[in-house]
């Protein structure tokens, strides 16, 4: 079972074109293994990327070198998973 | 498993077993009004399973709707559920929706992409794809909703198989989506098609693949609007629309654009909430709220359906 441990996803609000194009280049960085939530798709939208415990920092110190602002969405999507099992195997109890 | 869908915990999420279940259950207690159809098998042969919801005749005209095509956004399927029972609990005391079954039957796909779905519940909650394997690729799957015969393979969708937004080998490659393109093919008289994702609040009409817009764009903008609005009349939720192409981005190979062109007017995709920062992992306890704001949108695309024959 694939588990997500340290994994947090990212809001990133594109505030400018070069910004949604820095954004949008993430998604052709495939050692990142980034999983984008909410695709880049314009000014002002939010892009969700789900980041894999390894490449936080490489993509954090990215994103900070471009000026990019973002916020952390979920610290730890493992922690989200694991309360949701454990909510079902209640409600199935 | 519970003994009626009336203590069904419509506040949890459940495993595919549990929604196989359910369907039974909901068929059993209303034998006059719920039938449940296999349409198909899925790449691990898995039974694809869509409940018609009928008061009678012969291929009378029809609302399609699917949620869970890709097999991550948990808050669509659970919604499925919650439609389904509303529709039993409503039939008769809803004027308008017995006036939509008075003339059209509906039909409801819970689980549109089971071997995604079952594969997020044992090995990976983020699964979105199907689970059919690829030559010459050690990655797995195929994004359903880019695996239309619409501009199949065009910008918008990835021809990486290790990609999420992989179209496929060729359009309809996916049993799953096979499946519903036969049973809208030999139906012939679905008038509606409703396609339920998560997550952004969007609700969405063709076009993905083009920037052409679709000839009954004005009709299909002033539905959404409405639409938009009853659901937002509930408790607030924020909802834009739009056509998939100026609203979000190119998307080649969906499922309603194939919809469209096969002449299936009301062709709409919905993108569920998250109103916090949940996105896919969404809590549980906003299911029924999440289901209750969208009947009211459902609503509004069937009453116009139901009004506007074609």
């Amino acid at each position: 079972t694939e588990t997500f441990v340290g994994h947090q996803v990212l809001r990133i609000i594109p505030g400018n074109d070069k910004e949604l194009q820095k954004v949008q280049e993430l998604q052709d960085l495939e050692e990142l293994q980034l999983d984008f939530w909410l695709a880049p798709r314009g000014l002002g939208y939010p892009v969700d990327v789900r980041v894999p415990f390894p490449s936080l920092q490489p993509l954090k110190a990215h994103l900070e070198a471009n000026g990019i602002s973002y916020s952390i969405m979920i610290e730890d999507v493992q922690a989200l998973v694991d309360h949701e099992q454990m909510e079902m195997f209640r409600s199935s109890r | 498993l519970p003994l009626s869908t009336s203590t069904f915990d419509y506040s949890s999420y459940h495993s595919l077993d549990e929604i196989y279940a359910f369907m039974d259950l909901l068929v059993a207690e209303n034998p006059n009004l719920v039938s449940k159809l296999e349409i198909g098998h899925t790449t691990e042969n898995r039974p694809i399973y869509v409940l018609k919801f009928s008061k009678g005749g012969t291929n009378r005209p029809a609302i399609w709707i699917d949620t869970g095509i890709h097999s991550r956004e948990w808050v669509t399927q659970a919604s499925g559920v919650w439609f389904a029972k509303k529709i039993v609990q409503d039939h008769e005391n809803d004027s308008e929706l017995a006036s939509i079954l008075d003339k059209m039957d509906i039909f409801l796909e819970i689980v549109t992409n089971p071997d995604g779905f079952a594969f997020t519940q044992t090995k990976n909650r983020m699964w979105r794809k199907t689970r059919s394997k690829q030559s010459g690729s050690v990655c797995v799957g195929v994004d359903p909703n880019r695996n239309w015969d619409a501009g199949f393979g065009g910008s918008g969708a990835s021809k990486n198989p290790c990609s999420d937004t992989y179209h496929g080998p060729y359009a309809n490659s996916e049993p799953e989506v096979k499946a519903i393109v036969d049973f809208v093919t030999n139906h012939g008289n679905i008038k509606a098609f409703i396609s339920i994702h998560s997550y952004s609040q969007l609700l969405l009409y063709p076009y993905g693949y083009t920037t052409t817009p679709v000839p009954d764009q004005e009709e299909l903008h002033e539905i959404s609007e409405k639409a938009v609005a009853a659901l937002s009349s509930l408790y607030g939720t924020k909802y834009k629309y739009g056509s998939i192409i100026t609203t979000i981005y190119q998307a080649s190979g969906g499922t309603i654009d194939w919809t469209y062109n096969q002449g299936i007017k009301y062709s709409f995709t919905f993108e569920l909430r998250d109103t916090g920062r949940y996105g896919f992992l969404l809590p549980a306890s906003q299911i029924v709220p999440t289901a209750q704001e969208t009947w009211l949108a459902l609503k509004v695309i069937m009453v116009h359906t139901r009004d506007h024959p074609y």
